[in-house]
């Protein structure tokens, strides 16, 4: 219970979408098996926000700090960042 | 909006319609009012073939033939705030822009009155998609890349984002930087507000070299609103105040002489009018002057009829507030405290505002977010200025005026500002320049706004082209640039290999092989980029060779010579000095050596193409960093 009280929206940025990247769910899924390779507590379903894939590739996820430099490691990653709030100019 | 385009002279021209209706403006923003007589779709036909995207419709939500799209996107539960899960606004800031950028005409449009004239956006018959992103409590990272992500998809052609971080951020680390480096891929340029935590040096945060900053500037209309004191004196205080109140004189009192005691305040807290400091008793019925700005509320909700404000700041933009209320600058305000001492019982009038010609407009307005680029210093950022203070635009009728507690004037059209304001008018412009030129890349397009951009005056604004970048939007120039500087993927590539970044990383981004040891890395001086800024360590001499390359749009045969301008301190030679070009789409580069010995903060000067018929302009600025 602590672990995802500390979790965060993380943006997980992968650049431009694969060639196979395919549509929503092949893309959704191959996200959840990323995620699910760093997720300690929660399940990837549960904890993926959004896959990104139509313009680029990427999703994002609630993670702990942990799980984030882990996927920050990952191969075909190029940045992981929190997902903070930008506000109305 | 009712006086901006005007000002900029871009007058409605009905024969844009087929050529304007195929362009689509992406509003990334807090929905829209899809009711408004701006989105009405009389006289559209069916959105164009490219368009793929959708309405997230509901029993209270369509679109149509104007307001082709409309999406939402919310990562977190939505908990109060008057948050709906819908694109609808209920807010009214995405209503404004949206209006702003692409809004139908609408005649006598007005605030109960003030602003009054025909409402219009840069690009009246193109297309509106939205994308809601930001909610009562922000605009999140994840949901803004998730608007990108369908925006671009969906074959939108221009992309409006009036929204930032506090800090500037890392390219690849900064949702809108990764939103519109994807955008500029696919042909799409984005146009981004430069922020509002001016005038403080370094404060703009949107600063990706393949998006548009936009700054904000007044334009010539100015809302004052008088103050009447019982003494027969008048002072003229800036406020938009739509309020009429009765003509007589009603009583007037310090706010310092009026502490919420029993709350623990006194007389040294409450002349700040701060929430809760004021005694409804001593105040009920009565003017309050307040030796600040606030929003208002204090007064209202402490019962006042209306609010007289002093203050060193905001002299330069008129805010809106729930009861009737005028902000005096500290000459004035002393005038009146002078009156409020001298008289057992004083009295005060506030009228509603009226409209004056303010002849030094443009100037970059102090709230407007300066350069220089912090990620990037040899970038310069704000790309340029449009109007952006005192807008009137379309609103939601979901919200009030002010959205404050006890104001419950819902209106069709609200006078607003900010860097927000002023993004979307170069959003417009940048459709409307596409509705011409179909074929431009992002770059080519910015290119052309900013070097037709008309150039300002650092006797207005001290910081130059950190306040206000190559100039003023210039909407009617900038379909007809003459040159451009033109950059596509692989420049922008090469830049961030020389600003670091991995050949990994943007092999990703990229989606190809790109490596950095095969490529030149080009030194941020060398992008492509349509200004020169070059940052000193040090107050010794400097010089740089900056290399670019110009693309000809404008006359088949022509030969443009380089005018230079530079302030003492700054030599600039260019090579070749004149460029002959036999035929369009032609290319020639050239190089730009500045010798540079700051003796102060910065300084200016500009190279201009000339060809007897266009004007290229680019600012050129050195600075000690």
């Amino acid at each position: 219970s602590q672990a995802s009280d500390d979790r965060k929206v993380y943006v997980v940025y992968m650049g431009k979408p694969s060639e196979v990247e395919g549509g929503f769910s092949a893309a959704s899924a191959r996200h959840a098996n990323m995620l699910q390779q760093v997720l300690t507590t929660s399940d990837a379903s549960n904890s993926l926000v959004y896959s990104y894939h139509r313009s680029f590739s990427g999703f994002a996820a609630r993670l702990n700090d942990d799980e984030a430099r882990k996927l920050a490691e990952m191969e075909g990653v190029v940045s992981v960042f929190v997902s903070e709030k930008k506000e109305l100019h | 909006t009712t006086r901006s385009w005007d000002f900029m002279g871009l007058l409605d021209e009905a024969s844009r319609t087929r050529l304007e209706s195929d362009v689509i403006v992406g509003m990334l923003d807090t929905g829209i009012w899809p009711e408004s007589k701006s989105f009405t779709d009389e006289g559209f036909g069916p959105p164009p073939p490219k368009w793929k995207g959708k309405c997230q419709s509901s029993s209270n939500f369509t679109c149509n033939n104007k307001l082709i799209g409309a999406r939402f996107y919310r990562s977190n539960p939505v908990e109060g705030g008057g948050d709906i899960l819908s694109p609808r606004d209920t807010e009214g800031h995405g209503t404004h822009t949206s209006s702003t950028a692409a809004g139908n005409l609408v005649a006598q449009a007005s605030l109960f009155g003030l602003g009054l004239g025909t409402s219009r956006g840069g690009v009246p018959s193109a297309r509106v998609a939205v994308y809601k992103i930001c909610w009562s409590d922000g605009c999140s990272d994840a949901d803004i890349l998730a608007a990108f992500d369908d925006a671009i998809a969906d074959g939108v052609d221009v992309i409006s984002i009036s929204v930032g971080g506090s800090i500037p951020r890392e390219y690849f680390k900064d949702s809108i930087a990764i939103g519109a480096f994807h955008a500029m891929k696919n042909g799409i340029l984005t146009s981004n507000s430069a922020g509002n935590t001016g005038p403080g040096s370094a404060t703009i945060s949107n600063v990706s070299p393949w998006s548009l900053s936009v700054a904000a500037s007044t334009i010539d209309r100015k809302f004052v609103t008088k103050v009447k004191l019982g003494n027969g004196k008048a002072f003229e205080g800036i406020s938009v105040n739509t309020f009429q109140l009765e003509d007589k004189m009603f009583p007037l009192i310090y706010a310092g002489d009026a502490p919420n005691s029993t709350a623990g305040f006194n007389g040294s807290l409450s002349r700040f009018c701060f929430p809760g400091s004021l005694d409804m008793n001593l105040v009920q019925g009565k003017i309050v002057f307040c030796d600040e700005i606030g929003d208002g509320t204090t007064a209202l909700s402490s019962g006042a009829i209306g609010t007289i404000m002093q203050d060193a700041n905001f002299l330069d933009v008129a805010f809106v507030f729930p009861l009737p209320a005028s902000k005096l600058d500290l000459n004035a305000g002393s005038k009146v405290f002078q009156y409020l001492r001298s008289t057992s019982n004083p009295e005060a009038n506030i009228e509603k505002s009226t409209t004056i010609d303010d002849l030094s407009a443009p100037f970059v307005v102090s709230f407007s977010s300066r350069g220089p680029n912090q990620i990037t210093l040899d970038i310069l950022k704000p790309d340029l200025t449009a109007p952006g203070v005192d807008i009137l635009a379309s609103w939601s009728e979901d919200a009030t005026v002010t959205s404050l507690a006890g104001d419950n004037r819902v209106v069709p059209f609200n006078i607003i500002s900010g860097t927000s304001m002023s993004c979307p008018h170069a959003t417009g412009t940048a459709a409307y320049v596409k509705s011409f030129h179909p074929t431009w890349s992002p770059a080519a397009i910015k290119s052309a706004l900013m070097t037709t951009a008309f150039p300002m005056t650092p006797k207005l604004n001290a910081d130059a082209e950190f306040a206000y970048g190559a100039g003023h939007l210039n909407p009617v120039n900038a379909i007809n640039p003459g040159l451009v500087y033109d950059a596509t993927e692989i420049d922008y590539i090469k830049f961030l290999c020389g600003q670091g970044f991995s050949t990994n990383n943007l092999s990703l981004v990229t989606g190809d092989q790109s490596n950095c040891s095969d490529v030149r890395k080009t030194a941020a001086s060398d992008l492509n980029y349509p200004s020169f800024a070059l940052s000193i360590k040090t107050r010794r001499l400097v010089s740089r060779v900056f290399h670019r390359t110009v693309t000809n749009v404008g006359l088949p045969v022509s030969t443009y010579k380089a005018i230079i301008q530079a302030a003492p301190g700054l030599k600039v030679t260019v090579r070749p000095a004149t460029l002959s070009f036999s035929s369009l789409g032609q290319k020639i580069s050239f190089t730009v050596r500045i010798k540079a010995k700051t003796a102060g903060k910065l300084i200016s000067g500009s190279l201009t193409w000339d060809d007897g018929v266009h004007l290229v302009r680019s600012p050129i600025v050195t600075f000690v960093n």
